[in-house]
């Protein structure tokens, strides 16, 4: 479920 | 989501929540740099036109549209409504030394030479740095009112928090990115001298003195 995209952090 | 990255991200919000609720509570803005405070908007407004293009999580979307929204009230406190008490005076950083060099080095060192990812690093690398302002203030009036110490400790915990979350992605999910790490390790470093006088002069006392 984690995506491991930088862009998903705020 | 871990731990670290949800605390810090809370953490984020109280910081802008308390400084807008100190602003609106005492109608005076006083002691708080509005060139900071512009640049965490143009922070927000450039690393998140994600918005319009992807859609992430409810949880995502949602924090986005608060920081932003917070921060452009916060503006509008300080530059509109409770301008009279603004103490521009002391607010004399010159930001174009920011902005210039870290839209340059934004060109310069990026994942992809496309406009949002070029506006993304843009953010992150000014985040690191948006503080100054704020901090080269109260080191220039020599003091801090304890509820803006308040919102700058929550400010630079979230970035440590960051960090460790971070480290966490890396060890567990083999995760890194090596522009917001750096650019992170930076913006806490920022904040350890004033972490210091915190946790050292801050309880018990009224104000926040920082020796010049």
């Amino acid at each position: 479920e984690e995506s491991d995209s930088i862009k998903d952090e705020l | 989501m871990n731990i670290f990255r949800l605390t810090g991200d809370l953490s984020h919000l109280a910081a802008i929540i308390i400084l807008l609720l100190k602003i609106w509570k005492t109608r005076s803005c006083a002691g708080i740099s509005g060139k900071s405070q512009i640049l965490f908007a143009l922070v927000f407004t450039s690393r998140y036109l994600d918005l319009l293009t992807s859609f992430i999580s409810l949880y995502n979307t949602t924090m986005k549209v608060i920081y932003i929204g917070c921060a452009y009230a916060t503006v509008y406190l300080i530059y509109a409504k409770f301008k009279a008490t603004y103490d521009g005076n002391h607010d004399t950083f010159r930001v174009e030394f920011l902005v210039v060099p870290v839209g340059g080095l934004a060109f310069l060192v990026n994942h992809d030479f496309s406009p949002l990812e070029i506006l993304w690093t843009f953010s992150i690398y000014l985040e690191s740095v948006a503080i100054l302002p704020q901090l080269f203030m109260i080191s220039k009036t020599g003091e801090a009112e304890t509820i803006t110490t308040h919102y700058l400790f929550f400010l630079g915990l979230y970035r440590a928090l960051y960090l460790i979350n971070w480290i966490w992605r890396f060890y567990f999910e083999g995760f890194f990115d090596m522009i917001a790490i750096v650019a992170g390790v930076v913006q806490t470093i920022l904040y350890c001298d004033f972490f210091y006088l915190y946790v050292t002069k801050g309880e018990g006392r009224s104000q926040l003195s920082i020796p010049t």
